[in-house]
């Protein structure tokens, strides 16, 4: 089994819309995949058509019942080999709730090991912000896919996510490999290709060779819940999501 | 003084851009005018070249030091009229340091009780996520500025968002007016249009008349960081947020 990450503590880049497009590839390969969701603002959950103000088994079972099997957790989606572990909004209170506790920061992890059977990719969606809940995610993957849409706030935006991920790596005495994926590449614009350029020149090393183009069409697939590589595959946004996925699945030379 | 605060959970919708455009609009009118940054990530800060990771006067201050006085903390920046409050990452640690201590939430209040005398209008930037800043923001201003994305996922988190309003409201007693903007709205997609329906047929109250268009300017503008609305008042952005400032001044009829 193969955890992956999707994180980035600037909002609106991409972070949902790769992880669900990922997924769909991985998925549509014959790969049984589990969909998380870190964001107690529950845009996957809502994705997929359930309420995150509603949800009984949700990701917030796992840090307020210790003892649950996450396997109840889990729901079905309609898409074959595609599954969801959806999040609640109540996560919101997480940071208050567990407040200087320690050990909170590997729940995630604990209940993937429980898991490692069933599944051959976990993809987990994480909220813009920091948080116990990115600490988490941070500890549970073994590679982490940063999407940074091209422009100016969302570069700076980038020196921050690498810098709190220096300071969890240090805590936690290991190299987390990451890969930096650009988003909503328009190179109709000076600012996309201005940004690009900044990005191949001061991040060449874990920068994706390729770019995710601007495509209205994830806009549509979010409105219709269908992932994007599902609803369409030879849709522009779609193929550049699946070059990513044979890149990831042939850098970590994963078996 | 007239205090607005600007916040929607979900990210990218267009928060940072709007109180910045605002602001300026704003500030070319004569008002004196202060932008706070209550996003540990600091967009807004990093829009005017200043580094949160680094700047020592900061928000933070206010809530590790209650007897800071608040005007020390505000920086000039290159435009008339135009002061800003700027955020520290280390912000993000609020929730976790703060826990269940009461009182918390009116931190941002009593500073700006102090401030009352110097500046016509205080613009407050929220970070996409529910804690102890987002509380403090609802809890100083006068008005809620709600950016929406014309789009599915965008539209499922106003929800969230006004639930979290109505939780506030509940808890302070008091009735928060507030304005939906629907931002960058591209009518050549579907997503857009039918978004942009479900909008004024569930919230047609609450909702602004007009939108604020698609506008590639916008980052432009972010790289140059001068808002658009000092930078070229007659490009279509600027536009639709001086339609916007004239809507928000008039419909709360604020002398
Ligand atoms: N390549 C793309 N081209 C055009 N639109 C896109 C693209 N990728 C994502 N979007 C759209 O941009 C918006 C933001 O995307 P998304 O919600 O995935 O970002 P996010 O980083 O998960 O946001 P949050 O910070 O709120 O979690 C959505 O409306 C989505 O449909
Ligand atoms: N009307 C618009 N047209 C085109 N691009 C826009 C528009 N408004 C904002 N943008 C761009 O969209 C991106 C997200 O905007 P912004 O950072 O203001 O959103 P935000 O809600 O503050 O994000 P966060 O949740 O991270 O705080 C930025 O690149 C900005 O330049
Ligand atoms: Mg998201
Ligand atoms: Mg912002």
């Amino acid at each position: 089994m193969k955890v992956w990450a999707v994180a980035n503590q600037k909002g609106g880049v991409g972070k949902t819309t790769t992880a669900v497009t990922l997924a769909g590839v991985f998925a549509s390969r014959g790969y049984r995949t589990l969909l998380i969701d870190l964001d107690p603002h529950g845009s996957l959950t809502a994705y997929f058509g359930m309420d995150p103000d509603r949800v009984e088994q949700s990701v917030y079972r796992l840090f307020s019942d210790t003892m649950v099997d996450p396997e109840r957790l889990i729901s079905d989606t309609r898409f074959e080999n595609l599954f969801l572990l959806p999040a609640s909004t109540a996560m919101a209170t997480l940071d208050r709730q567990l407040g200087a506790q320690t050990g909170k920061g590997l729940v995630i992890v604990n209940a993937l090991n429980k898991l490692a059977e069933h599944f051959d990719h976990v993809l987990i969606d994480c909220a813009p912000s920091l948080g116990i809940l990115l600490v988490n995610a941070l500890a549970a993957c073994s590679h982490l896919i940063i999407p940074v849409q091209t422009e100016f706030l969302a570069l700076k935006g980038l020196e921050r996510m690498l810098h709190t991920l220096s300071m969890v790596q240090r805590s936690a005495r290991r190299e987390l490999p990451y890969t930096i994926v650009p988003t909503m590449f328009d190179r109709r614009t000076r600012a996309g290709t201005l940004s690009l350029d900044q990005l191949r020149e001061s991040h060449s090393a874990r920068l994706w060779s390729s770019v995710i183009p601007v495509d209205t069409q994830f806009r549509e697939a979010s409105r219709a819940g269908i992932p994007l590589s599902l609803r369409s595959a030879t849709d522009r946004g779609s193929v550049a999501y699946t070059e990513l996925a044979d890149f990831l699945l042939h850098d970590d030379s994963y078996a």
